[in-house]
């Protein structure tokens, strides 16, 4: 790998992108997801996270042109320089051009650019890389069709960006909820979670190594996510999905990208609206709706869309109650409720979560919604609340909807 | 000197470009002297063959201008 002379860096964990047009080639929401997967790709190997604006200078300003677009390199029609991108810096540093004489393209096929790897590309120069000439790395300097399905980063270019950034921070590897000493809750001693000892925690990972998935019936088993899906129940955690569907015995085992490539793994949250049959996940201080496989245009989009002040720059779950209509968000102890109606969040919130729902005193992992009830997940227990009588009714393993 | 054909001067027009673009050769369009030119391009060639593994002949050789056919980003391989 290389990088550009004097080795210029963002000295910042987040950075900014907005997309300033799009190429007629594909589909505005295909654009926006290539470029969301590629960014995703540099964040999953660093302590970098990316979010994108809708207006104003971002950092990295991302454009189609051709010919010549107003910097000393000019773009030569169909074929040979396909783009280019600056290093960190600030005003033209960071951009990234693409050439729309090319035939851009979010398959894999021989008659057009994959605009996921073409941008993955460039993304890395707007972080710093120069060209490598390993053959196969990413940051190679020709292009090289190749599936982009479970793409992932070649280890020289893991090298090169973490010579510049340092792997993830060990808080941000994969968001799962690592328990900070837990104080005695308003649980039974019994229950009362006791300090995860330095073997319960959970593997640290490097970034080339994926944490194995935890076997259905796992003691220690906990979730980031949960969510029902046209009728099934979706539980996540790193990267991987545990389906539950009512259409086939079992426990399927998938990954997040098997579902949705352009997501990384390790969600925050996640919950269904289905009147909408929309879901919508979490993850850091970003959103994304999903229809189905489909990801909806316009996302990720910042929590603070959804009335999060800034102080807020995570969930850790979220559950939708189709009676009221109304969505809950856990953060901490506190909890919100959003009007999915009003698209917006409702007055005298945050409130305490004890306050509410009597003997969920705790940070809340997890939440799912099932016939009435719902179902809070701390850790490896969970807590089924029935929402009607606002009252605890059973608390049992994280794992009991796995026929274990 | 033997006359260039039209084809030879195309492809030797598309490897100086090439490697004024990526690998910052820098043609003395003044020079009296069109070996130290010649010298310049062919040290461009080897350094542009040695960077993606090919046999390093400075010589602008059919493996050498196949690859710069090649559709690639536009930020130079080597930079001053």
């Amino acid at each position: 790998y290389s990088t550009f002379p004097h080795s210029p860096r963002w000295k910042k964990d987040n950075v900014t992108y907005r997309i300033l047009n799009y190429t007629p080639d594909m589909l505005q929401a295909d654009v926006e997801e290539a470029i969301a997967k590629a960014f995703q790709l540099w964040s999953s190997v660093t302590p970098l996270r990316f979010t994108k604006l809708y207006s104003g200078q971002a950092d990295i300003m991302i454009s189609f042109a051709s010919g010549f677009h107003g910097d000393f390199y000019s773009f030569d029609g169909p074929g040979g320089t396909l783009a280019h991108a600056y290093p960190p810096s600030s005003g033209i540093g960071g951009d990234a051009h693409f050439d729309e004489d090319e035939n851009w393209t979010k398959f894999t096929t021989y008659n057009g650019y994959n605009l996921f790897l073409v941008a993955a590309h460039e993304l890395g120069h707007s972080l710093g890389l120069g060209h490598s000439n390993v053959f196969g790395a990413l940051m190679y300097p020709i292009y090289m069709a190749r599936d982009t399905r479970n793409y992932r980063l070649p280890q020289d270019d893991i090298d090169g960006i973490q010579a510049l950034y340092g792997p993830p921070r060990e808080s941000s590897a994969l968001p799962t909820k690592a328990f900070p000493p837990q104080e005695p809750t308003e649980m039974t001693s019994a229950e009362a979670p006791t300090e995860i000892s330095p073997h319960e925690e959970p593997t640290q990972i490097t970034p080339s190594k994926t944490p194995m998935r935890p076997k259905d019936c796992d003691p220690h088993l906990s979730f980031d996510a949960i969510t029902t899906l046209r009728g099934e129940i979706l539980f996540f955690k790193d990267i991987y999905v545990w389906r539950k569907s009512p259409y086939f015995s079992g426990i399927e085992h998938d990954t997040i990208s098997s579902f949705w490539p352009s997501l990384a793994g390790g969600f925050d949250a996640a919950y269904e609206v289905d009147k909408k049959d929309r879901v919508i996940f979490f993850k850091d201080n970003q959103y994304w709706a999903v229809s189905g496989y489909r990801i909806e245009p316009g996302f990720p989009r910042p929590i603070q869309n959804l009335g999060f002040s800034t102080s807020v720059r995570k969930i850790d779950a979220a559950v939708h109650d189709p009676n009221t209509k109304k969505t809950y968000f856990f953060v901490g102890q506190k909890y919100w409720s959003f009007n999915e109606n009003t698209q917006s969040m409702e007055r005298g919130y945050p409130r305490k979560i004890a306050a509410d729902f009597k003997g969920i005193g705790h940070r809340v992992d997890a939440a799912l919604q099932r016939n009435g009830h719902f179902y809070f997940f701390h850790g490896s227990k969970q807590y089924e609340f029935d929402i009607k009588n606002k009252k605890l009714i059973h608390i049992t393993k994280s794992y009991s909807w796995f026929n274990c | 000197f033997p006359v260039v054909p039209e084809k030879e001067k195309e492809d030797i027009q598309l490897a100086k470009q090439y490697l004024e673009n990526f690998y910052d050769f820098k043609e003395e369009k003044d020079s009296l002297f069109k070996s130290k030119n010649l010298d310049r391009m062919s040290k461009k060639i080897r350094e542009m063959q040695s960077f993606f593994g090919l046999e390093v002949t400075g010589e602008l050789n059919r493996r050498t201008l196949d690859m710069m056919k090649q559709p690639r980003c536009g930020i130079p391989d080597v930079r001053s």
